[in-house]
Formats: structure tokens, C-alpha cells, sequence
């Protein structure tokens, strides 16, 4: 079990760095690191190092709103992509985003979606506008909520 | 594979039957707040058999079926089917297409059904076995999440790369 | 001791529903209740109840992410009310609203800013636009922060 | 009584003297993610005598003085000042203006200053005491609040309430 443990955890850890360096920048550095010398390695803590454009933050604590959503992604992403299913629902993780990061994030997406079916529930115009299907959610009747498809022109007043 | 499809009737704020098509790349939902766009997601994961109320941010099961507003009785059942395009056989079963439901009803009985042949739901388990597609495989990631996974109480981020292992 | 709770508790509990129905409808039913029949009534739970637009949730939990910020809004804000406090802070509390929720949310802190001062970090163009005085803070030389004064024409591209 | 203005020195990531001026009514921050605008607010916190690095995002205290960049050493001490109209009176001192001064050194000795003059941070306490303005009196509400005051783990909610009390 263990061998399988150490053998998921370095496919997730290729992955964190890739997926990290598409959100950050290229020559950002971040890393998954098991702490050694415990008790019983078998509750081992993983730690998250993550030092976005060039900053040296003391941890992961003292990173921003942004940058604490971002690298929670790109980990979450990255054990997602060692489970081989074949959806992917993003529920409003782009509410922390500034411009720039909305654009690099959306960015990313559509990269994967070429093997991953994305569904993504967003208020914010350019994530909406990466997808090839778009639905817009009403509650015409108090409680009771409705459907309708919406077309890419409309995207404007959608959010 | 994919999803294609996904059916909804009396489950949460859907009291009527929604219809909602997924494109094999990127779909988006958007809409006001408190419409019923993370009820769409909760569908998802009790289609695919989650057990767990609290996941669905519910204290009892029942609490799914659509309840009522000042205008609408509550309804005594609450169906979601679900579709998938079997295009690389991924799924142990001959068909190019198929489709699962679940239903749940006020006297608490559940049905599941696969290509609307009734089954258990082991047997619905059993289809998406090592596909990555049972209820806590697949993958929904909300903000709630991102706290969580980077404060790691209880060492729950060992938790979550033990469960992909 | 008990007796300046409860009185404590009253006030809050009508800031929380004079503020509840200025951020959702003026008929939507609000309150807070103190766990009545416990053992130690010193460690009495408060529950809170909230239905806003007519609606019947079976608790709070079923609320959706909007509906829930916005009654945590009302009830943080109802306790700060009770504290004579001269500045309150918002750091990003508008993100998971959308455009109709953050205009209410917006026009709240406007009409409680003639006894308040408000502090309030934002991404979002509506609620940075209330405020008489601007500033944006950028970091030109990586990890070292600046301040820029904003002129409120300049709101367009500072999201 | 307002605040009207805040200088940041050697505070987390403002290394060069910074300073903000505050309207009585509303005054808005913005700026893209990780520039520094919670810092500010860390500072806000800090000055007002803060003692519990984990408020401040931080593992000790020490943390809240600029630790450098790949082109800017560490600085070796941090200093805010904040300056308080106190146009009701409300503050039990002759003058119109009030400024509270603290200062951190990498040695761990720190100062604290009313209208720069030395004093103990007991002095800044007893100032504002009954005014609101003691560190967690003043508020600040952010979104991790939300989840935490809804959720009510240990029956936080009424430890909120006691503390208003
Ligand atoms: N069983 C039920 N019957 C009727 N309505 C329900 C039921 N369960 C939940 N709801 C309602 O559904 C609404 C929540 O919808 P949902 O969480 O999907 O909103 P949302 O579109 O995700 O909004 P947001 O953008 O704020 O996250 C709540 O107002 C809740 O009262
Ligand atoms: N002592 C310190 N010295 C230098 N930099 C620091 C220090 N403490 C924190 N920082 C840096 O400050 C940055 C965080 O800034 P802050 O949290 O204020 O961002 P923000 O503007 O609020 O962003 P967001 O919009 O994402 O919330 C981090 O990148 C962190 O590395
Ligand atoms: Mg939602
Ligand atoms: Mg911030």
C-alpha cells in the first residue's frame, strides 16, 4: 500500500508543478514535500511549498486571497488528473481572481479540455465566455428555477 | 466518455422536468445567486449514488425533493437520469449510450435504474468501477475546498492524495 | 452577566433584521432564537433563521453561496452595530455576489456610512465606485508593495 | 471619532514608507491579487495592539517585518502609526489628533508610541478602552468569516455575541 501511496504521490506532484507554472509563472518555484522523521510514517503530513513571481513568502499562510485559491487549485487539479474521470465541475472557484489571473486560469481550461469535460458555474463574463455550451439558471416563479439556453451574444447581461 | 445529458424532476428548486445538455469540452452555467446552479451539481454527485446528506447540503436525505414555496405544494419524489456516451468503452456494457436514474421518495423508498431497467445500487457502482466515476471519485471543486485543503486539519490532505492512490 | 447578554442579544437581533431586509426583500422573514430546554443555559446555541425571497429552506445549509454571504453579512454587521466601533473593514466580502446583490450590498454601506467609517477592499467596479476616496496598490519591483491614488474616472481598468 | 491616516513602514510587503489617507465615509482599496492590499489591513489590526501573529496570517510575529525579495534584503524593523480626529471628544485626551505608533525589531524588542512619545502598550489599551477601537473590537469582516459564523463549530456564534456583550 505504502509502494502505491509514494507512487501517487509523485504523479501528483509532477502534476502540481505543471499545472502551478501555467497559473503562476513559468520559473515560479512550489513543491509537495512528505515530512520525514515522524512516528508513524503512515500519518506523515504533505507540505505545500509555493513561492508565486518570485516572492518569498515564509509560508503557505502568508500568501494572498488570489494566490492561496490558485495554488489550491493547480493541487486540487493535479490529484484530480491522476483519477482517469472524465468530468470536472468547477463551482465559482473564480470569485478571489483578479482580470489577469480569470484570463491565465480560463486559459488553462481550455488547454485540458481537450480530455477533460469541464462543467464551470461562474458569475464572471470571460470564464463564461471560454465554453462551447452555456446555460443561464432563472427563478422566474419564487423557489422554482428554470432553464434556458443561452447564446454567446448574449453573455453580456448573463452575470 | 462523457456526460451528454442530464434530467432532473423535483429534485431541490427543480420542481419541474429540466432538461440539460453538456458538450464533451466546456459548459458553462451561469445565472444569479440562489437560482439553482449548485443544485445542479448536488444533482450530479446523488445520481451517481452519493450516500452522504451533508455533502448535499442537507441534514436528511428527504430534504432533496422539492419542498414547496408559498405558491407550490411540496412534491412526494425527486428523479435525476443522467447520460453518458460510451465512445472508448469505457463502461462494461455493449451500449454506445447509457443512462442511470435514481429516484428517492417522501416515504423514504429508492429506486435506481440503468437504461430504465431497474437495479440495485451495487450494480450502478459496479458499472463505474475503476472508471474514476464513482460518486467521490469524480471531481467537484468549490471554494469551501481551497480553505480546507490548504489549512490541513486533521491531516486531511493526506486524506485526499490516500483516496486517489 | 445574563442579563447584559440578553439584552445584548435583543439589539442584535433587531440589527440583524432591519439590516437582513435591507440586503434581500422587505417582507423576507429573518430571526435569531436561543436554544431553550438545555442544560447549561450559559452555553445555549443561537440558531439562525433565514428565508429570503419567499422561500422555504429547511435551514441554512440549503441556502445557496449568495444567499448565505449575505446573511452572514447582515448578522457580522448586526454585532458590529452594537460595539461603537469607529471604522469597520470589508475585505472582499462581495465576491460570491452577483451584479443585483452587490448594488444592495453597495447601497447599504452608503446609507450606514453617515455614521461609519468604511474601509472596503474590492475587485468589483459597482462597489469600488461608492466610495469617496480611492487607492490602488500595485507591486512594480516583485514582492515590494506601492500605493497609487486612484481618480474615480480612472475606475475602468483598475479591477 | 474617524481614522485619517496610516503609514506603513517595513510592514510586510510595503518595504518603503507608504501612506494612506482615509475619508470619514468611504474609502476603497483595490489592486490585483497578492499586491498587498490585506496587508494593509494586517496593519490596521497590528497598530491597534494585535498580539496573535495567527490574525496577522503569520506563524510568529517576527513575520510581519519585510523579509526580502530576490533584488531587496530584509529589512530589519517594522513601524505603523495611525492617526485618529478625534472630533466627539470620545477619546479621554486634550487633543483634536491622536497618533498610536508601533515598532518591531528583528531582535524582538518592541516600542509602542502615543503621539510620539514612548509609552507601554498597556497606555494604548486603557485609551481606547470603552471606545471600541481595542484590536478585537474594532471589526473587520472578511470571507472566511461567512462559512465560520454559519457553520457555528464550538458554538462560536455565542462567543461572538458574549464578546459584543
Ligand atoms: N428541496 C428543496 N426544495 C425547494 N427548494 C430548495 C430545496 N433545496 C434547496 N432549495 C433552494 O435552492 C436554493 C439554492 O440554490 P443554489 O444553491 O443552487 O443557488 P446558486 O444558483 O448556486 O446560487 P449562488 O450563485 O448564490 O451560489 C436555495 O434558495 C434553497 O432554498
Ligand atoms: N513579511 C513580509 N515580507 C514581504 N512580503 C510579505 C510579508 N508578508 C507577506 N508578504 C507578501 O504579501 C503578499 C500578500 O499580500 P496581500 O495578502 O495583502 O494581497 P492582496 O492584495 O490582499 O491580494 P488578494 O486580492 O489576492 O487577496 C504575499 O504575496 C506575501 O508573500
Ligand atoms: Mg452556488
Ligand atoms: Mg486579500
Amino acid at each position: 500500500a505504502t509502494e502505491r501511496f509514494n507512487k501517487t504521490f509523485e504523479q501528483i506532484r509532477t502534476n502540481f508543478q505543471k499545472v502551478f507554472k501555467t497559473l503562476f509563472f513559468e520559473d515560479d518555484y512550489c513543491d509537495l514535500i512528505i515530512e520525514k522523521d515522524v512516528e508513524d510514517p503512515l500519518e506523515a503530513r504533505i507540505e505545500i511549498k509555493a513561492q508565486p513571481r518570485g516572492k518569498r513568502p515564509s509560508g503557505i499562510s502568508q500568501l494572498s486571497g488570489g494566490e492561496k485559491t490558485l495554488t489550491a487549485i493547480a493541487l486540487l487539479f493535479a490529484i484530480y488528473l491522476v483519477k482517469p474521470s472524465p468530468f470536472c465541475v468547477l463551482d465559482e472557484v473564480d470569485a478571489p481572481l483578479d482580470d489577469a489571473n480569470i484570463e491565465r486560469f480560463a486559459k488553462m481550461i481550455k488547454e485540458f479540455s481537450h480530455d477533460t469535460q469541464f462543467i464551470i458555474i461562474t458569475h464572471n463574463k470571460k470564464t463564461m465566455s471560454k465554453a462551447e455550451m452555456m446555460y443561464g439558471v432563472t427563478m422566474p416563479e419564487t423557489g422554482v428555477s428554470r432553464l434556458v439556453g443561452v447564446k454567446m451574444g448574449d453573455i453580456e447581461d448573463a452575470a | 466518455m462523457y456526460i451528454s445529458e442530464l434530467q432532473l424532476q423535483g429534485f431541490k428548486s427543480f420542481a419541474h422536468k429540466t432538461k440539460v445538455s453538456f458538450d464533451s469540452g466546456i459548459t458553462s452555467i451561469v445565472g444569479p445567486n440562489g437560482c439553482g446552479k449548485s443544485n445542479i451539481v448536488d444533482a450530479l454527485r446523488w445520481v451517481l449514488g452519493e450516500q452522504r446528506p451533508s455533502l448535499l447540503r442537507s441534514s436528511a436525505m428527504s430534504n432533496v425533493i422539492f419542498n414547496g414555496t408559498a405558491q407550490k405544494k411540496a412534491l412526494g419524489m425527486a428523479e435525476v437520469s443522467l447520460t453518458f456516451v460510451n465512445d472508448k468503452g469505457i463502461l462494461p456494457i455493449e451500449y454506445s449510450e447509457v443512462t442511470i436514474t435514481r429516484r428517492l421518495y417522501r416515504s423514504g423508498d429508492s429506486e435506481y435504474l440503468i437504461n430504465n431497467t431497474s437495479c440495485r445500487l451495487k450494480d450502478i457502482m459496479e458499472l463505474f468501477m475503476d472508471t474514476g466515476m464513482g460518486s467521490d471519485a469524480y471531481s467537484v471543486i468549490e471554494l469551501k475546498m481551497v480553505e480546507e485543503i490548504l489549512n490541513d486539519k486533521n491531516n486531511d490532505r493526506r486524506r485526499l492524495f490516500e483516496e486517489a492512490a
